[in-house]
């Protein structure tokens, strides 16, 4: 569901 | 943002303060790889580069900035605070055969061939195997002192619960990312060994010493 090179956690 | 995710992050940040702290009042690092913790800081700085790039939330950039600032304090601490308690001669693990495979792997294995995305994924790939110059170090010396192990513990158990985070949000949001889960139960699987010696030894008051 993310868009390209998005990432949420850490 | 499911519970299993916020433990874990609170896990993977009090580990850190735990060793800042263990440093700074005991004035000496001995016992600790200055080695794994450049490794960290490189992959924090890696991977938190999105920070000029993406907003996520507050929560997500005051944690990537407080992660950092104390890697770096951390780094500092080893190699110019404190350097003359560093036990730089039974820090001996060769970095190179951590730093080369995983760039490499980064660049043949990812979710997109942009130089962002190649760089978090090689924080990633790293982040799973840079507690190995510590491990290799308490190996290497065979014993560790009370307060690092509970340091491994809780920097153990954070990835573990991302593992349990991942699953929910499989369960609930259909949502994985293969590299990182793979790269999660690597890491995790580094501190199964360590987790067993954690809870015989430690939790019972004793001090970790190896055979």
């Amino acid at each position: 569901p993310l868009a390209d090179g998005e990432h949420d956690e850490l | 943002m499911n519970l299993f995710r916020f433990l874990g992050d609170l896990s993977h940040l009090l580990a850190i303060i735990l060793l800042l702290l263990k440093i700074w009042k005991s004035r000496s690092c001995a016992g600790i790889s200055g080695k794994s913790q450049v490794l960290f800081a490189v992959v924090f700085t890696a991977r938190y580069l999105d920070l000029f790039t993406n907003y996520i939330s507050l929560y997500n950039t005051c944690m990537k900035v407080v992660y950092i600032a104390c890697s770096f304090t951390t780094v500092w601490m080893i190699y110019s605070k404190f350097k003359a308690t560093y036990d730089g001669n039974h820090d001996t693990f060769r970095v190179e055969f951590l730093v080369v495979p995983t760039a490499i792997l980064a660049f043949l294995v990812n979710h997109d061939f942009t130089p962002l995305e190649i760089l978090w994924t090689f924080s990633i790939y790293l982040e799973s195997v840079a507690i190995l110059p510590q491990l290799f170090m308490i190996s290497k010396t065979g014993e560790a002192e009370t307060i690092t192990t509970h340091y491994l513990f809780f920097l153990g158990l954070y990835r573990a619960l991302y593992l349990a985070n991942w699953i929910r949000r499989y369960q609930t949001e259909n949502f994985y990312d293969q590299i990182a889960v793979v790269s999660g139960v690597v890491q995790t699987i580094f501190y199964c060994d360590f987790f067993y010696l954690y809870v015989t030894k430690v939790l019972k008051g004793k001090k970790l010493s190896l055979p």
